[in-house]
């Protein structure tokens, strides 16, 4: 989606530093 | 259950029995007990010590030590809520039981509320925001003009600031959750649903009765 269409937060959400499934991959 | 004895377990600083965390979240306790295997996998990354300190935990999120990241360290700090800088097993479960599946959605709402208060002050402001979009675009290929940020910035605050005073309290950001659920996506991770299957080593240290877990 082009980013005026997202909120502020949607795009933020995306930061791999909060994706914590990496926490779990070996 | 296991019957290998595990080699100074207790002796890990801020161990705690996996029955107490157990009954302290909506882990199971054959679930801590893999959550420890992780724990020590993390913990031992850069300096084997029993803790997990902030760089090992970033090295965990993305493979590569020399990365810093301000979200990575936001929740760091979030999950080290004793302050001490390094989380011990006790601060791990008790912080990963919010991304269970199965956790309350309001244990979630103020955890992703309190990611974004940056700095603590019991509101989401703008200038936290836009710092968070500007570390955003930092680590990806995404390249925004201010213009079109403040732009974003715009339409999100007209739509999360009910009441319009330029900032964001816990019961907006409660209502602007519930309109977008994708929002609180990254608060729940399903591989905690299958954390001893994941981390089956657990049943070898295990040191409880099959019928306590």
């Amino acid at each position: 989606a082009a980013p005026l269409t997202m909120n502020a937060f949607e795009l933020i959400s995306k930061s791999q530093g909060l994706n914590l499934s990496s926490l779990f991959e070996k | 259950m296991g019957c290998v004895p595990s080699k100074g377990r207790r002796q890990f600083p801020g161990y705690e029995d996996p029955v107490f965390l157990a009954a302290q979240t909506t882990f199971s306790v054959s679930e801590v007990e893999a959550l420890f295997e992780l724990f020590k996998s993390i913990g031992s990354s850069v300096i084997d010590e029993g803790i997990i300190n902030k760089e090992e935990f970033v090295l965990a999120l993305f493979k590569n030590r020399k990365k810093e990241n301000l979200f990575a360290s936001r929740i760091f700090d979030l999950f080290d809520v004793k302050h001490k800088g390094v989380l011990d097993f006790g601060d791990f479960v008790r912080a990963l039981h919010i991304f269970h599946p199965s956790a309350p959605l309001e244990d979630k709402i103020v955890f992703s509320f309190k990611l974004y208060d940056l700095d603590n002050t019991g509101f989401i402001e703008r200038q936290e925001v836009k710092l968070m979009l500007l570390a955003l675009l930092g680590e990806s290929e995404m390249k925004l003009a201010d213009e079109t940020i403040e732009a974003i910035l715009d339409k999100t605050f007209l739509e999360a600031d009910t009441n319009q005073d330029g900032k964001i309290d816990l019961s907006e950001w409660h209502s602007f959750v519930l309109k977008n659920p994708s929002l609180l996506r990254i608060m729940t991770l399903p591989y905690l649903r299958d954390i001893t299957t994941a981390f089956p080593s657990f049943v070898f240290y295990s040191e409880v009765d099959e019928a306590a877990a």
